[in-house]
């Protein structure tokens, strides 16, 4: 409600000081106008004296003057409410509805706030202490729970840059967790589509993965996971995804050249198995028991074969 | 015409009042919505 549009009192009239114990004459429950104003009156007797004209201008004069205080005071008294009550919906929090309760309790008694006189409010200072007490718990319980319920809402998010082949439309990267894909869309950003992955490797893990082709380079998949496993890892070598966090996680500029340095790392890690297997080989070979008994196995085996 | 004048005065204070009335019992109004609403 835009309450400075309809409640605007400055009617350019000659106004004098107001007085301030205005409040204390307003009805306990609600607001209601108790004037005698509203009627109108038309003064077009002439034959009135104009010592009585006098006398009811004045009277007329107070009952305005009485208005005004009342309209300002009244005015005065809305805006605060309405403030109160933006700085309250403002405060609303779909995660903390389980508080909202108590602020409610204090909103029962508004009287407090407004300032209104309130037999109630005046005998029971004590009560209002208490009541005060607890706004101010439950302020402080606002004010810490927060935090908490943003920092859990926000999940931790990785992004992992996976090659794949251009041919290949299914949008699976292999990354050691087992997934159920429960949707797929197509983006504006990206002709490829993106898939949508739930972590299926524990019953209740919150882990899910956001699979489409970069844009820029179609060769790459990129994952973006969201949340954090809550068991193990499939294996060691696998190792976590989301875990990966730093490492896995590439930014975009490295994008352009992300093909070229996946094709560098994977011919890198071929070296590697070759020269691990070569190494292996020789060792054994070099190892006389091995070979010992791998010419008895083989032996045995021939021997077996031969009798039947 | 002092008394022209002076009933002149009375009617434009009246309607004066009139106007204030209406809009104090406007502001009222809204005022009691919104005290409910809080409630």
């Amino acid at each position: 409600m835009d309450c400075s549009s309809s409640l605007d009192i400055s009617l350019n009239l000659n106004t004098n000081a107001f007085d301030r114990s205005f409040p204390a004459k307003l009805p306990e429950e609600e607001v209601k106008v108790s004037t005698s104003a509203g009627v109108e009156r038309k003064w077009l007797v002439k034959d009135k004296s104009a010592s009585e004209l006098r006398e009811e201008l004045n009277r007329v004069y107070s009952e305005n003057k009485k208005i005004k205080e009342m309209l300002e005071t009244v005015c005065e008294k809305y805006y605060a409410l309405h403030h109160h009550l933006e700085k309250l919906q403002s405060r609303k929090s779909p995660g903390i509805d389980h508080i909202e309760q108590p602020t409610k309790k204090r909103k029962q008694d508004p009287e407090d706030f407004l300032g209104f006189p309130n037999g109630k409010t005046e005998n029971s200072s004590s009560n209002q202490d208490h009541h005060h007490q607890q706004y101010e718990q439950k302020n402080q319980l606002l004010s810490c729970k927060r935090p908490v319920t943003d920092s859990f809402n926000k999940a931790k998010v990785s992004t992992v840059y996976f090659p794949a082949d251009s041919s290949d439309t299914s949008l699976t990267v292999k990354d050691g967790y087992q997934w159920r894909k429960y949707g797929q869309k197509v983006t504006r950003d990206n002709p490829s589509p993106r898939a949508y992955f739930r972590c299926s490797f524990a019953p209740s893990c919150p882990v899910k993965k956001k699979v489409q082709r970069s844009a820029e380079d179609p060769s790459i998949l990129v994952a973006t996971y969201e949340g954090t496993h809550n068991h193990l890892g499939p294996n060691a070598s696998e190792g976590d995804a989301t875990s990966q966090g730093g490492s896995s996680t590439v930014t975009l500029d490295m994008v352009h050249h992300g093909g070229q340095r996946l094709a560098t790392e994977k011919n890198e890690r071929g070296m590697m198995q070759e020269f691990l297997v070569q190494q292996m080989a020789s060792s054994l070979t070099n190892d006389s028991n091995f070979t010992a008994a791998l010419a008895a196995a083989i032996t045995g085996r021939l021997m077996e074969q031969s009798r039947t | 015409s002092t008394t022209s004048a002076l009933v002149d005065e009375l009617n434009r204070v009246s309607a004066e009042n009139k106007k204030l009335s209406e809009m104090l019992t406007l502001t009222c109004e809204n005022y009691n919505v919104l005290r409910k609403q809080l409630m």
